[in-house]
């Protein structure tokens, strides 16, 4: 573990048990290696280090008995305050609400869409599922599936411009409060289409989600800022039901002030959690 | 700092930077540094002459990994295409097939993904588009049945080649990770040697993970190549390098667009220049 790991590097160079400032930086090294082995940006890693540098360089470290233990402390606190403190929820303002998914191609928007949908039913809302994605094969099917699978209607909306006000139609006929709307994953060092950001300005859908996957490594931060200008609210990141560390989840906020709000767990509807700061930073710091 | 002949501490600090940044991970940016460092020992080159021999030592670290496509003996020769969730299978899947059909082979895909929503769809539209036969059972048949139907269909109807779709998983779900194996099985089986092509569809824009997908896929079913899609962003694939390194895993294909169309031979020059750049 780290701490270990940070134990032995104090160890072998602490000597005498009082730590000097020498060896509190060859700490922090170790502990950027661990960062940037978590995917965490090497420009937020190193920012997020230089302020850990200036607390960790007091007595509390310098003098404790067990410096390791301290020096993560700080930094699990700096991490976890980068990443916004506490879990954020949905605005859902709007009659109806509307929830717009982006994101780069294959993060996992349209398996999100369906989550949602089984999520805000368990909170006793009537969500409405719209595909806004007439460009990748099926894709109206598979949100038409899941929406099956998460007994929510669904609604098709190929042409975005004549369908989607059909859409909002639709939901008011049916009493339906949210709409969900699905869209094309973007491809990577592509703008978002035009008629994304037309949609985001006739519309103004109260949350505009952007879905990222959990492992995406050292562009998160850049991939995310192409997605700004559409006026994004928060981010889901998928797929953290495996072995990745998750660094994009400190990067974003750290470079783009956006704040993670939910995380995909599993490809079933029911995978979908709130985000926690505090387990997210000892996730990443492995 | 750039160009004024001396190199700075600042200027190595600015190639790790570059390095990191491309997703090569932490321990072999520091490597591929210190090397150069001991190169240019006692010498002031410019900024141009640090960053090509940087592009030469990518460019010879990778050169073993290419792997031009060599037909197999065998027919129906099956490729395997594995990876995780939304990496680009399907895609690439259609993509290869076009391509060897393209070469005047006849090519049989299987929708071997019964999970996902969709999925079955999705390989059946994208088949059409490029006008190849598609074998699929109904959703949530055993992908093994699915394999064995399309491989039987192949040796009787005569296709050159059989590619199979699976179904997108993380590295870290054994039975899933079996399932593979058990794919692997069925091919034996029928053919009497596993699937002659297994390959790993990796997301350009994957970080560090990569390489703990590389190692557990690789167990699954023994990798015999890579194919690194999305590389038409800003992405430059920079794990691949640490997988080679340790896996000695060849990378066969790039996946540069959503086109049927966006595959290209990986070349390892290429490759390094435009991580370097
Ligand atoms: N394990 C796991 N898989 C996920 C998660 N979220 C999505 N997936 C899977 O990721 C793959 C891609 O999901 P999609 O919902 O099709 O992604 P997308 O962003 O809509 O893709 P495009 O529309 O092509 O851009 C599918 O296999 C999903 O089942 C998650 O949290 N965990
Ligand atoms: N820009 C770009 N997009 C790609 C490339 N390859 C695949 N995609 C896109 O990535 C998304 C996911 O592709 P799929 O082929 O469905 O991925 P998959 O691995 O089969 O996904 P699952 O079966 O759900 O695990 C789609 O939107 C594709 O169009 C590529 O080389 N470049
Ligand atoms: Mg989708
Ligand atoms: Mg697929």
């Amino acid at each position: 573990s780290l701490t270990e790991r940070l134990t032995q590097i104090f160890r072998n160079l602490g000597g005498k048990g009082k730590l000097s400032e020498a060896d509190v930086r060859a700490g922090l090294r170790g502990i950027r290696q661990a960062l940037l082995a978590a995917d965490v940006h090497w420009q937020v890693a190193r920012e997020l280090l230089g302020r850990v540098e200036e607390q960790a360089l007091g007595a509390k470290v310098l003098q404790s008995l067990t410096p390791a233990q301290q020096l993560l402390a700080i930094v699990r606190q700096e991490l976890a305050r980068t990443m916004g403190g506490q879990a954020q929820s949905l605005r859902l303002t709007g009659r109806p609400a509307t929830v717009l998914v982006v994101g780069p191609a294959g993060g996992g928007k349209t398996t999100t869409c369906g989550k949602l949908a089984r999520w805000l039913s368990k909170k006793g809302r009537h969500p409405l599922l719209v595909c806004c994605d007439p460009q990748r094969p099926a894709a109206a099917e598979q949100l038409a599936t899941l929406a099956r699978q998460v007994e929510v209607p669904f609604h098709n909306a190929p042409n975005p411009e004549t369908d989607f006000p059909a859409a909002l139609k639709k939901a008011r006929q049916e009493l339906r409060d949210v709409v969900i709307v699905d869209t094309p994953g973007v491809p990577p060092g592509e703008a978002p289409p035009g008629w994304l950001a037309q949609f985001v300005k006739v519309h103004s859908p109260g949350d505009v989600l952007l879905v990222l996957d959990a492992l995406t490594g050292q562009e998160a931060a850049q991939i995310a800022a192409g997605f700004l200008p559409l006026g994004v609210t928060g981010v889901v990141l998928t797929k953290l039901d495996g072995d990745a560390r998750g660094g994009a989840a400190l990067s974003i906020p750290a470079r783009l002030g956006c704040p993670i709000v939910l995380v995909g767990v599993g490809e079933r509807p029911s995978d979908l959690e709130p985000f926690y700061p505090q387990r997210m930073a000892d996730r990443i710091l492995g | 700092v750039r160009g004024q002949g001396a190199l700075t501490q600042e200027t190595w600090e600015e190639l790790e930077d570059l390095l990191l940044a491309a997703d090569v991970g932490p321990e072999l940016a520091g490597e591929l540094v210190s090397r150069l460092r001991e190169r240019f020992d006692g010498q002031s080159p410019a900024w141009e002459e640090v960053q090509a021999a940087l592009e030469e030592a990518v460019g010879e670290l990778l050169s073993g990994a290419e792997r031009p496509w060599s037909p197999p003996e065998g027919s129906p020769g099956v490729l395997l295409f594995v990876g995780v969730n939304g990496s680009g299978k399907t895609t690439t899947c259609v993509k290869v097939g076009r391509w060897l059909a393209g070469q005047g082979q006849r090519v049989l895909l299987a929708a071997a993904d019964t999970f996902r929503a969709a999925a079955i769809d999705q390989l059946r539209r994208l088949g059409e588009e490029a006008q190849l036969e598609v074998i699929a059972h109904r959703p949530g048949a055993d992908p093994g049945a699915v394999v064995h139907d399309a491989l039987a269909h192949a040796r009787s109807q005569g296709h050159r080649y059989l590619v199979v779709d699976t179904a997108g998983r993380l590295q870290t779900k054994r039975p899933l990770m079996e399932e593979l194996g058990k794919i692997c099985r069925v091919v034996e089986k029928l053919q009497g040697r596993p699937p002659e092509e297994r390959l790993l569809v990796v997301d350009a824009t994957v970080g560090q993970n990569a390489i703990s997908q590389a190692e557990l896929f690789h167990q699954a079913v023994g990798l015999t190549g890579l194919v690194v899609t999305k590389l038409d962003g800003s992405a430059k694939g920079g794990a691949v390098l640490p997988i080679w390194r340790a896996l000695g895993i060849p990378i066969l294909w790039l996946g540069v667009g959503q086109a049927l169309s966006d595959l290209v031979p990986f070349r390892a020059r290429d490759f390094a220049r435009a991580l370097v750049r």
